[in-house]
């Protein structure tokens, strides 16, 4: 069964959407066959990835279908990185919300999709939108473990003791097998004193959560959505592609030793 | 009576705080008074306002009363800037989407208790969380006007489209007076080429919406927020700052030739 990571943070623009698009290709180059789900009605990441068209339906057809599991391999398209797949979001895909509220066991349609995936990939990473709304709850009752993003930045310290305590609440009501695998720092400036200061604070209330890998700020990474590309692609030895690459296998090594 | 103005994107991370906070202590400052509301239950404006108790209670009080509108004047507390006054914000705001499911005219909420202001404030700001729930529905029902951040990354622009159409719907069904006031581009980082190119192409999807007005990126502006101090406070003669004071010159003049 393949491993389910969520990559989750309700703090806007921390790089959830890198990472996951990154992670995933670092860890199929790395011959883990991985999926991506993009769980965001902004559809970032099936952009990143360089999805333009839909034909076969995105998540949002999964989540609202009579059978998920069955309507989940229809979506699913591959990308231009060998190993690596995505289920494709849409802007519909907010409408999920409002539609399945009242739906009972709306939480758990996710996971239920993801029972029919089979043995062929070894990760799926979901990308969570920037809130604690049905689809990040969705990705989180779905997930053996969870990746966070934290931008080395005051502002994104502020939302981590939230997110920690609805990650116990999910923990504690929907998903008992819940745990939190990491903590990356993104965004990393090293000319700057605020961003060691974030890291020290983030190390100090989260001992031995974070990654050693710490992801730079390089204005590669921000670049290479715009051409539909990973980092991987766009530029293999620049400081991001070393560093997603690194992070990979950081993630392989603390995933298998449960 | 007050010019409602909502600062809204549903992409993260672009700025919607930051503008929030720094746009309305200029505004104070040039002697035009000014209310932040935080929308956003992640408090963030709250926080960088150096608001760090609300015995008087919060916007979440304020939208689940009886009377909304007598509530709010027990709300609102000054902030370290002469002219500059906040509704704060706290975690359990994002409880207020659940509970109103199903409250007739939910949306209104805001709108209501605004009537109650009074004249006192020339401004009002509405901090928008990251996404377009009820609580961003909210502050667009109540808004005059609405400013939008769009960060110079490419992932940005990807949801401005679907940030004007969704304008376009609430400004059919639940707000005929509401208009765009302007684009303001922020975290102009001029040793990118990415960012020329990301300005170039919102003038040319939206001519004559975008503020003549760069916010650049500093680090300053990133800094502020963990000493509660706003940029005119913690470095009022830095780029930051006078480029919010100057886009205060456009806001308002835009404000009152309506
Ligand atoms: N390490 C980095 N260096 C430079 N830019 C980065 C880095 N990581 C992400 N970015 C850029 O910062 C912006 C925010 O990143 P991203 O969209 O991945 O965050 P997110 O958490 O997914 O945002 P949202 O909350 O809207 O889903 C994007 O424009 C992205 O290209
Ligand atoms: N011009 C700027 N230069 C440098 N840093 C900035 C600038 N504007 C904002 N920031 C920083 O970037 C981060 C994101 O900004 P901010 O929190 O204001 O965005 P937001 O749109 O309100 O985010 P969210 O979507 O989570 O509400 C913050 O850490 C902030 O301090
Ligand atoms: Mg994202
Ligand atoms: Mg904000």
């Amino acid at each position: 069964m393949a491993h389910v990571m969520a990559i989750v943070n309700q703090k806007g623009g921390v790089g959830k959407t890198t990472t996951a698009v990154n992670l995933g290709a670092s860890l199929a180059m790395a011959g883990q066959r991985t999926l991506i789900v993009d769980c965001d009605s902004q559809a970032n990441a099936t952009r990143s990835l360089g999805i333009r068209e839909t034909p076969g339906g995105t998540l949002y057809d999964v989540l609202v279908a009579e059978d998920p599991s069955a309507r989940l391999a229809e979506v699913i398209v591959p990308t231009a990185t060998a190993g690596l797949d995505v289920v494709p979001a849409s802007p519909n895909l907010s409408g999920a919300e409002v539609e399945l509220v009242g739906v009972a066991g709306r939480e758990a349609r996710l996971r239920g999709a993801l029972a029919g995936l089979g043995t062929d990939h070894a990760f799926v990473l979901l990308d969570c939108p920037p809130s604690l709304g049905l689809l990040s709850v969705n990705a989180l009752v779905a997930a053996d473990s969870v990746v966070v993003p934290v931008q080395c930045e005051y502002l994104a310290l502020e939302g981590l003791g939230q997110l920690m305590r609805t990650l116990g609440l999910v923990q504690a009501r929907l998903n008992p097998r819940l745990r939190v695998l990491g903590l990356v720092m993104t965004m990393y400036d090293a000319r700057t004193r605020l961003a060691g200061e974030v890291v020290s604070e983030v190390e100090r209330h989260f001992p031995n959560q974070m990654f050693a890998t710490i992801i730079p700020r390089t204005v590669r990474l921000s670049e290479a959505p715009s051409y539909g590309e990973t980092i991987l692609q766009y530029a293999p030895d620049s400081p991001g592609a070393i560093a997603y690459r690194s992070l990979a296998g950081e993630v392989a090594r603390r995933a298998t030793n449960g």
